[in-house]
């Protein structure tokens, strides 16, 4: 449990990071 | 169509997919792109998370005595941390220069490495779980094996008492995997088969307590109540060893897919 716990963590912290470095390439195309 | 085979998985990993795809195109069609924001915060958040998981892996490896996910968690893991290297790289880069392209390259494989890291690491944790309930059909196909030893009306209750909890948990864990897969085919393979075990369990009883009883009464028919029963013991293992087999499945039948 701890284990999924920790892998949604990660995940919700990538989908962010990658989610705000995309809006600023969104804006170009 | 499901990439992921359990809905856990499919709901951990598909919206940090979905993110990472997109970027991907956007990097693609955007070449050169925008300046990029300062991504340090959203960087190191990803940072800690990791160094969360990395601890929460390896305390699951030492405390496990799963020897399989003992060697396939921390390869996992590890590329789960180099991954967050290359987006820590990528951040410090973008801050010299929001404009930098391998910066860029380094976002993205950072951000698929953490996708194929995780992806890898919860597929070996899912392993691990499904060959606990391996174990526990296997145990219940160890106790079928000593129907035969059966001859009297006391070892039948004892053999019925001893059964019956190995086969009520190995049915309630099957039941909670069929639910988790994504992949229908597979449910329905699970599904079949368990309802057939569930309907077997009760002619076993009937078939052992006939030859019992024929055996006891030195009548006839003894050979017949023997093969009755053998016949019924090995539906009931062939139907379990289906349950195995389509428990370790993971792939997709293509011919669904058309």
């Amino acid at each position: 449990e701890q284990i999924l716990e920790a892998a949604r963590s990660i995940a919700a912290a990538t989908a962010a990071l990658v989610k705000a470095a995309g809006t600023a390439q969104k804006e170009l195309v | 169509m499901p990439v992921f085979h359990t809905k856990t998985i499919e709901s951990i990993l598909e919206p940090v997919a979905q993110q990472v795809s997109r970027l991907v195109i956007l990097h693609e069609e955007a070449e050169d792109g925008n300046a990029m924001p300062d991504l340090a915060r959203p960087v190191q958040v990803v940072k800690m998370a990791v160094d969360n998981l990395v601890k929460v892996g390896y305390d699951t490896v030492n405390v496990s005595e799963d020897q399989i996910l003992k060697q396939d968690m921390p390869p996992a893991l590890q590329r789960v941390e180099e991954a967050s290297f290359l987006l820590l790289d990528a951040s410090d880069m973008l801050r010299a220069d929001p404009y930098s392209a391998p910066a860029r390259k380094k976002l993205i494989e950072g951000s698929r490495g953490i996708l194929q890291g995780t992806s890898a690491l919860l597929l070996a944790f899912d392993e691990s779980e499904v060959r606990k309930i391996i174990r526990i059909c296997k145990s219940v196909l160890e106790y079928l094996a000593i129907t035969e030893v059966v001859d009297c009306m006391e070892d039948l209750v004892k053999f019925v008492k001893n059964l019956s909890p190995v086969l009520t948990k190995m049915a309630k864990e099957v039941d909670l995997r069929e639910k988790e897969l994504t992949h229908q085919v597979h449910r329905e393979m699970l599904v079949r088969s368990l309802e057939e075990v569930k309907a077997l369990t009760p002619v076993l009883i009937s078939a052992v307590k006939i030859f019992v009883s024929t055996k006891s009464q030195g009548a006839g028919g003894v050979k017949e109540s023997q093969g009755n029963r053998d016949f019924v013991v090995r539906k009931l293992c062939d139907e379990i060893n289906e349950i195995i087999r389509v428990l370790q499945l993971t792939t997709y039948d293509e011919d669904e897919w058309e």
